[in-house]
């Protein structure tokens, strides 16, 4: 039921803010969404074109993913057509 | 595509653009629904080495190995985790879960941009000739991010991160997802990363035209472009049983080359239905009875052109006239239909529909002419085109220009008909296809050749160059037209007008943007730091003692937004502008033109002198509304122009009071 509940999520951070005790950004991104979720895995990690990750989440983890330090956005998927 | 060098003049100014190592090394990413890599178009004979900036790879997976790539297919990659994680996993029986494109979209798209010279090219024998994509020395590299299902954000997200990463030049994407602000929509947000290292971004303006505020991809950092027609048709006629002739358009191609349909039994497809909507000839709602053996006159709307063609051709039709209604008027958009078919304008319709619904036997035939060339006027904007205001800043003029996008032939995948039915068994190497999907990649190619032949021009260089030469009057002297009015077409139709390639080569002056340039603007537009940060993915705040204003955004185009009502007392608004010389030394004069007597516009200095390349110099341009306006006047449009007796720079202006 978790699972079906789940949309994805674009997650932005503010990289700069990443703690030193962090040795990669994909490390601090990792903690960050452990802290939401205990089971949500990564889809995306991205360097160049956001500071972020993608990953599913249940409406509840989002919200919860929001205040977590570094997090600048969640913001929802989105479906883009062809034009 | 077989016309549009011609139309565009790049056949007869070959030898402006460079055949040289800087045209080669060119890289056109294309974000899309993958690449069909045996196409000929991607055949890379006579091209060097791959450039050696290039990082990416082509990636194998379903019906794709990576010896599909070459030396003209530089890259091939695909990204699904997003869509298998909202749809579930990818059925490999349905579509490759690989770069290799099941739909034709990214076939046709790449291309267009940079596909190579073929001879010998049509669909079913339309549009006959050499095929080639605007910069045929450049090199595509496809992203496959679109499915069966759609194309999702973060895949899209993920191809542009890896497309940076890749060192792609260019980016083409026609796509678009609605109208969110840029630090919610992940084209934008993309887009800015790539335009910060150099990456020109060409984006379709979409195809809800001809609504106002209809845009796609309105972000200032994109090249957002509109799409207009060619020279070129595919004539179609209906002859009715009282004698009359109508005009209309069809890819038709029967068995016989002579292809026609006898004088046959016409009804209406709203007399021949038990549905409301039966005129629209839906998926089973037509009655065989009354339709078989028949032509049938369905309206346009609601679900395919095409698929209305097998709704009649599976209820016994044996012909079809598709009708536009008042959402198309008069734009013809030809379909390679399965059955004798031809589509017709709302005028035509309207009296084709009177017949119909007086004669008690009526009877018609279906001519197909084939391809005519020399069509005028054109080009006209397309009804289906996106149009301004920008509903997401208005104080920003989109979109930026139109260049071909109606019955374009272009490369096709082999996976699927021309139609893209399931039911069409046909397979062709090119199809024949209409959408600004299909203009943003010609901008894309010619950004290519642009950026090939002046390597050092930024992205905002090359936008500008393409913008300020673009035309907005025939040769003539008339003014572009609108197919959707039949009316002159104004800068929130066509933007800076019709894309000139060869005159863009040679812009004189360049309106240059920096990063900076971007960050201030979204200080103007006050962006909170959060917003800020996640676009420029780095720290940045707006100095409060500054003021920034959206109006001072280098922009080749102005869109001014002024109160109903107001008055000179209460109105100036001013903007200043900063040209770059990217030509000789030279003085140039300014001239505007505009609608509206009412508004004053003043342009300080009147003169402007360079006497060296990139000597940066500016301008400001005030709008006084010198009179009371009429409640009525909702916008009056203009045009600013530098010149030096052989350049011609020039902005569109459009006013809008709300």
């Amino acid at each position: 039921a978790e699972v079906s509940s789940r949309s994805t999520y674009i997650v932005h951070m503010a990289k700069s803010e990443m703690p030193a005790s962090f040795q990669h950004h994909t490390h601090w991104y990792d903690a960050s969404l452990k802290s939401a979720s205990d089971s949500a895995e990564m889809l995306y990690t991205y360097s160049n074109a956001i500071h972020g990750f993608s990953t599913q989440l249940t409406p509840e983890e989002a919200e919860m993913l929001k205040f977590q330090p570094g997090v600048l956005f969640v913001l929802p998927e989105l479906k883009y057509e062809l034009h | 595509t077989t016309r549009t060098p011609e139309f565009l003049g790049l056949d007869q100014n070959n030898e402006l653009f460079p055949e040289s190592q800087s045209a080669s090394d060119v890289i056109i990413g294309v974000l899309d629904t993958g690449v069909w890599p045996e196409s000929k178009s991607f055949d890379d004979s006579g091209l060097g080495p791959v450039p050696a900036s290039w990082k990416g790879t082509c990636e194998v997976g379903t019906n794709f190995s990576s010896s599909a790539c070459n030396r003209k297919l530089i890259g091939a990659r695909y990204f699904s985790k997003g869509y298998e994680a909202t749809l579930g996993p990818i059925d490999t029986s349905k579509e490759s879960k690989s770069p290799r494109d099941d739909d034709g979209h990214g076939t046709h798209t790449s291309t267009t941009a940079a596909g190579s010279v073929v001879t010998g090219a049509s669909l079913f024998g339309y549009a006959p000739g050499t095929a080639r994509g605007m910069a045929t020395r450049a090199r595509i590299a496809a992203y496959k991010v679109c499915w069966l299902g759609g194309c999702f954000s973060s895949d899209i997200l993920m191809a542009i991160d890896q497309a940076i990463d890749d060192n792609v030049n260019v980016l083409s994407m026609s796509l678009g997802g609605g109208m969110s602000d840029y630090f919610r929509d992940s084209v934008a947000i993309g887009a800015f990363s790539a335009m910060e290292k150099g990456i020109l971004i060409s984006c379709s303006a979409g195809n809800a035209g001809p609504s106002a505020y209809s845009l796609s991809n309105s972000a200032p950092w994109i090249t957002t472009v509109g799409a207009g027609t060619l020279d070129r048709d595919f004539p179609a006629f209906l002859s009715l049983g009282n004698g009359k002739n109508f005009s209309g358009v069809s890819l038709y191609r029967g068995n016989s080359e002579a292809t026609a349909l006898e004088m046959t039994p016409f009804i209406y497809a709203g007399n021949a239905s038990n549905s409301t909507s039966g005129n629209l000839c839906m998926m089973g709602s037509l009655i065989p009875e009354k339709v078989k053996g028949k032509i049938v006159m369905c309206d346009r709307g609601v679900n395919a052109r095409v698929q209305k063609g097998t709704v009649v051709k599976a209820a016994g039709g044996v012909g079809m006239v598709l009708s536009n209604t008042g959402a198309n008027g008069e734009e013809l958009v030809a379909d390679a239909h399965l059955l004798p078919a031809t589509a017709v304008g709302q005028k035509n319709a309207d009296l084709i529909k009177s017949y119909l619904f007086s004669d008690p036997n009526p009877t018609a035939a279906i001519l197909f002419e084939g391809t005519k060339v020399g069509i005028e006027p054109s080009p006209v904007v397309a009804a289906f085109s996106s149009r301004g205001p920008n509903s997401i800043t208005p104080d920003i003029l989109k979109p930026d220009m139109v260049a071909p996008g109606v019955n374009i032939l272009a490369g096709w995948s082999g996976a699927v008909g021309p139609t893209g039915l399931a039911v069409d068994s046909r397979r062709v190497a090119f199809n024949i296809i209409s959408g600004t999907s299909m203009s943003c990649p010609h901008v894309s190619g010619l950004a290519a050749l642009l950026k090939g032949a002046h390597p050092e021009w930024s992205p905002a260089a090359i936008r500008s160059a393409l913008m300020t030469t673009a035309y907005t009057a025939y040769k003539s002297g008339q003014k572009l037209q609108d197919v959707a009015t039949g009316k002159p077409s104004t800068p929130f139709d066509h933007g800076a007008g019709h894309v000139d390639p060869v005159s863009a080569l040679n812009p004189g002056l360049v309106y240059d943007l920096t990063v900076d340039d971007y960050l201030n603007f979204l200080c103007a537009l006050n962006y909170t730091e959060t917003e800020i940060t996640s676009l420029a993915k780095r720290k940045f705040t707006c100095d409060e003692s500054k003021s920034y204003s959206v109006r001072d955004l280098n922009y080749p185009s102005f869109a001014v937004n002024l109160e109903t009502g107001s008055s000179s007392k209460s109105t100036v608004s001013k903007y200043s502008r900063t040209l770059t010389n990217v030509g000789p030394a030279g003085t140039y004069k300014v001239t505007v033109t505009q609608d509206n007597p009412n508004v004053k516009i003043t342009v300080e200095p009147e003169s402007l002198s360079f006497a060296a390349a990139n000597e940066k110099k500016s301008y400001t341009v005030s709008f006084a509304v010198t009179g009371s306006l009429p409640t009525s006047t909702l916008n009056s449009f203009g045009r600013l122009e530098w010149s030096d007796g052989k350049h011609i720079v020039g902005s569109p202006i459009a006013i809008s009071w709300s």
